[in-house]
């Protein structure tokens, strides 16, 4: 449903954390290059957006946002699990 | 399966339950972890036996916050519990997020136990997440009616392939044996969950109706209403979604934004300014905001001041400006009064007295551009409240862009 613009900025941070759990997304936390940063977020959004079925497009829209605020179970969804 | 594929190389493997969360009684936590085993040793050789002390190969606590391991628990809701690979030490231990509500029914405020139990034990087994729609290893949790619960075939396949079938074959196909007592109390009338297997969307026995198409010229709706800025229009369990912000109808059901309501609403409305839609199914109803379903619902519709003798409501729209509902019910109306929350004198009136030519029952209401639209059928009767004339009509779906 419509997000509030203010809620953007919480829903990216909302969705670094979910792919750090659950799609073992890594932010190069000093990264020079922020496009190359992006760019890695977004093949793990596409990666999840796959395993889920949803229209893989590589961005936050609000499908994908929903399935992320979902309840869930703490293990992640893909096997680099350590 | 996990890298590696680890199980157990027994068949004996032992479990124990280290402590209880104080939302349920100790013994329906018993009965909901015992239940969760006996479906995975349906299926396989494995034999689950419980330990009271000392160290057992699964080890089943529940914890909040941060607990020793390091994967902490995130407060209500988000993780609901997680589960390590078969293994030493913390290997198939099982922790569940205690900042939850546990219970023991398949309600709208609560996880149910036994379901989230077969999931982190299907991991503590060996078993990784699947992307079945429908299935238990499926990542995220599905209320779902739990009496008769079986395990979907990914899950059996999946299990199987680490372990193999049980040593005799089941006489009875893989059921979860309902409790002893009727644990779910589900009150009479009461929706019982979608469970995913009777998701339209899941291939089922018997096919689901199809969802019709967009511009059929005989399609009708049971219940449409705003939400923020959106109307959705439903009919069985499938909800087209007409936005602003963006051209193209979306196509969604029910499940896909409220997993716990059931298909086949009568009426729905939005009161804006609380930024609350309710839904109306037989003599109940629910309030949502967003994808929550408010607490203490559904409630009985006589709560709102229908008299006992209205049994289910055929449709219903909140007029913005006077902060009046108006119910449609057969060849009647009531006006509701948002504010002082209770029915307004002189109700019911007939519909044929102050909306003349528009047909009753009614289907579905709406407001929309400070007009009201009646759906009747295929067709639906633009009417201007203020002068209370009808001004057109037209086909129902003519939202569509048909």
């Amino acid at each position: 449903f419509p997000v509030s613009q203010e809620k953007e900025k919480e829903d990216m941070q909302f969705a670094k954390k979910y792919l750090e759990n659950f799609y073992d997304f890594k932010e190069e936390k000093h990264s020079l290059f922020k496009s190359k940063d992006l760019n890695h977020m977004a093949d793990k959004i596409r990666e999840m957006q796959s395993f889920f079925g949803l229209e893989v497009t590589g961005e936050l829209n609000h499908k994908t946002m929903d399935m992320m605020k979902q309840p869930r179970c703490g293990m992640p969804d893909v096997r680099s699990y350590s | 399966t996990f890298p590696l594929r680890p199980t157990w190389k027994k068949e004996d493997v032992t479990y124990r339950i280290l402590n209880y969360t104080p939302d349920m009684l100790q013994a329906d936590v018993d009965e909901a972890i015992a239940r969760a085993f006996q479906l995975w040793s349906s299926v396989t050789p494995l034999r689950f036996t419980r330990l009271y002390s000392g160290q057992a190969d699964i080890m089943i606590s529940f914890a909040a916050g941060f607990h020793g391991d390091f994967y902490s628990f995130d407060g209500p809701g988000g993780t609901l519990a997680h589960a390590y690979p078969p293994g030493g030490g913390l290997g198939g231990d099982a922790h569940f997020d205690e900042d939850e509500n546990w219970t023991k029914f398949t309600t709208y405020n609560g996880f149910n136990l036994f379901l989230v139990a077969a999931h982190e034990l299907g991991h503590s087994l060996g078993l990784g997440h699947s992307n079945v729609f429908g299935s238990l290893m499926y990542p995220v949790y599905m209320a779902t009616d739990t009496r008769y619960y079986q395990l979907h075939q990914d899950d059996i396949d999946g299990i199987q392939a680490l372990y193999g079938p049980p040593r005799e074959s089941p006489v009875l196909p893989t059921k979860a044996l309902p409790p002893q007592e009727p644990t779910e109390m589900i009150p009479a009338g009461a929706p019982t969950q979608m469970s995913p297997r009777e998701d339209p969307t899941e291939m089922t026995p018997s096919k689901p109706p199809q969802r019709p198409e967009d511009c059929d010229p005989h399609l009708t709706f049971d219940a449409i209403t705003t939400l923020r800025g959106e109307t959705l229009f439903f009919k069985g369990s499938y909800v087209w979604r007409k936005s602003p912000y963006f051209s193209e109808i979306e196509h969604d059901t029910i499940f896909s934004f409220w997993p716990s309501l059931i298909a086949g609403f009568d009426a729905a409305y939005e009161v804006d300014n609380k930024d609350r839609v309710l839904f109306f199914k037989d003599n109940q109803y629910w309030a949502v905001s967003g994808y929550r379903i408010d607490s203490g619902f559904p409630k009985p519709i006589h709560y709102l001041g229908f008299p006992t003798s209205v049994g289910k409501i055929d449709a219903a729209v909140h007029d913005q400006n006077t902060k009046r509902t108006y119910f449609f019910v057969g060849n009647k109306y009531w006006s509701f009064n948002e504010n002082t929350q209770s029915m307004e004198r002189g109700y019911p009136r007939k519909i044929a007295a102050d909306f003349q030519g528009v047909p009753h029952p009614i289907d579905a209401a709406l407001q929309k551009n400070g007009y009201f639209y009646f759906f009747h059928g295929s067709n639906q009767y633009e009417v201007d409240m203020k002068k209370k004339k009808l001004i057109r009509i037209m086909k129902s779906n003519s939202w569509f862009n048909c």
